[in-house]
């Protein structure tokens, strides 16, 4: 999970700012 | 993927008004070198293209219903996949041999070899010939792309019953568009076209993972990631 975090911060729609 | 004509299917309906409209490519200006420029270019509009598919797929019936587990292995496994069914479905009607990345990045066969993308070129293009034959409809190319992430065989699934009927839904849906047009051949035929999808997708990824590799190409956080799931 800690790997893909990005694509897990995706998913969970996140309200926090997403690094690219 | 704009049509006239709405789809009497329910999941169809929703795939064809949640099919993003196509991106446009930001042309790289870091440098003077026109193969890297491409690259760049094509790995910033990737990049931003997986952004989109992420979004998208929420909005797959019956997605969000898998576990988050599973929704990120699909997705690690399939993404290039259904990327790739929008690059071909773009390039059908491209003049010459271009394949279209975007409405304003379209790369014939010399640039796609200057960038180290030859190997990718041909086989991308073997499949737009080949869904170019098959005259695949807006509802078709939209349904494959979702049956593209679907079925993207990932190593471990948390939850297979799910996964199945989520497979199941895609499928019947795709069937009974087929059924209602009369083409009982259709479904099979789309079906028999997933295995050349995933061949060419596997050779995308590894033409990016060399580029970033051999030649040192940046690539984007998201791009890197999903590259490295594979």
């Amino acid at each position: 999970k800690e790997k893909h975090k990005i694509l897990h911060q995706l998913l969970q729609n996140s309200t926090s700012p997403v690094d690219l | 993927y704009s049509h006239p004509v709405i789809s009497r299917n329910r999941v169809i309906s929703q795939l064809l008004l949640t099919e993003p409209a196509p991106l446009a490519a930001n042309q790289d200006d870091s440098t003077n070198d026109g193969s890297l420029r491409t690259l760049l270019t094509l790995c910033d509009l990737l990049n931003r293209e997986l952004l989109v598919l992420i979004g998208w797929a929420k909005q797959i019936p019956g997605f969000s219903g898998l576990s988050l587990v599973d929704q990120m292995s699909l997705l690690q496994s399939g993404w290039m996949e259904a990327l790739l069914v929008g690059v071909a479905w773009r390039s059908q009607g491209a003049a010459g041999e271009e394949l279209v990345f975007a409405g304003n990045l379209r790369l014939d066969e010399a640039q796609c070899r200057a960038a180290g993308l030859a190997d990718l070129y041909e086989a991308l293009r073997h499949l737009t010939a080949k869904y170019k034959a098959m005259n695949l409809s807006p509802e078709e190319a939209v349904t494959l792309k979702a049956v593209a992430l679907a079925n993207s065989d990932a190593d471990q699934v948390d939850c297979p019953d799910s996964l199945q009927r989520f497979q199941d839904g895609l499928h019947e849906a795709l069937q009974e568009y087929e059924a209602s047009r009369r083409e009982q051949h259709r479904t099979g035929r789309l079906l028999m076209s997933l295995p050349l999808l995933r061949q060419t997708a596997d050779r995308a990824v590894q033409a990016f993972l060399r580029l970033h590799r051999r030649r040192c190409v940046p690539l984007h956080k998201l791009l890197l990631e999903m590259l490295d799931a594979k």
